[in-house]
């Protein structure tokens, strides 16, 4: 069987929120190293890719490896059930066809059980190839959240280029053109502020707001997003939830015809 | 114009 309970449930409510526009449905994998999902959105542009650790659950039980497809609208309406601070327990036998969602307040007063049916979904799994990226950004993923929201207004692409000391989000649209300029800023009194850039090689590769505007979705997850770029590949947009996991979109870039 | 590219041109099917 399958059994893991997280205290912070409000962790699981947020990874869904941050998903379940991008794609329908998933499977969500279990096995001994934690919990993980790798799904492509309706068009095949992008991809998400989520890993929750085993040791990031207060329990976690997996006695063999299970793959639980889910609908995500259904999961996120039993999720939204279920209070910011309660502790989360997520069970579901062997081959059965339902997992249980039980959610426990703070105070342990209420106790609730959700079912949710589980169903068969077709997915293809694609290789993430390790890779070394030309440019790697570190910037507040509320600022990050905040450009692309504004540059949207616009445009419908941003290009983003790295050089040594800044990050450049430009964009055109039929009104005009708007660009927004990071700079590298490592030594703030709030580390939540900084933005590092680390690079190899100055990159520039451009991208369709829809899809970065969605992947913000996952703001409420870290303090600090992660862009990581190279010439002709997809963009990696990384927020990592510390001693927990990780959630990443992997985007492909726009390419002149 | 600009086109965009599948994922799926980037990380093989596994």
């Amino acid at each position: 069987m399958f059994e893991a309970r997280i205290a912070q449930g409000g962790l699981l409510k947020k990874v869904v929120e941050a998903i379940k526009d991008l794609i329908e449905d998933a499977n969500f994998d279990c096995n001994n190293s934690g919990f993980s999902l790798q799904a492509m959105d309706s068009s095949h542009v992008s991809l998400v890719a989520l890993s929750l650790r085993a040791d990031g659950f207060e329990h976690y039980r997996c006695d063999r490896n299970v793959s639980m497809g889910m609908k995500l609208a259904n999961l996120s309406k039993i999720l939204k059930c279920a209070g910011n601070e309660d502790a989360i327990t997520m069970k579901s036998e062997d081959n059965g066809d339902t997992i249980t969602f039980m959610f426990e307040t703070p105070n342990q007063e209420r106790l609730s059980e959700f079912d949710l049916k589980l169903m068969d979904i077709d997915s293809e799994h694609l290789g993430i190839p390790e890779a070394e990226y030309d440019a790697t950004v570190k910037l507040p993923a509320g600022e990050f959240q905040r450009i692309v929201k504004d540059l949207s207004s616009i445009g419908d692409t941003v290009e983003i280029s790295v050089t040594k000391d800044a990050v450049k989000f430009g964009t055109t649209g039929d009104i005009g053109s708007a660009n927004i300029m990071c700079r590298q800023n490592k030594s703030v009194d709030k580390p939540e502020e900084s933005t590092e850039i680390d690079i190899n090689e100055p990159v520039a590769l451009t991208f369709a707001l829809r899809y970065l505007n969605s992947f913000a979705k996952a703001t409420p997850l870290s303090t600090h997003v992660v862009l990581k770029l190279s010439k002709d590949l997809p963009i990696v947009v990384e927020y990592h939830v510390p001693d927990v996991g990780r959630l990443g979109f992997y985007l492909a870039p726009k390419v002149e015809e | 114009s600009r086109g965009q590219r599948s994922i799926t041109m980037f990380f093989p099917g596994g």
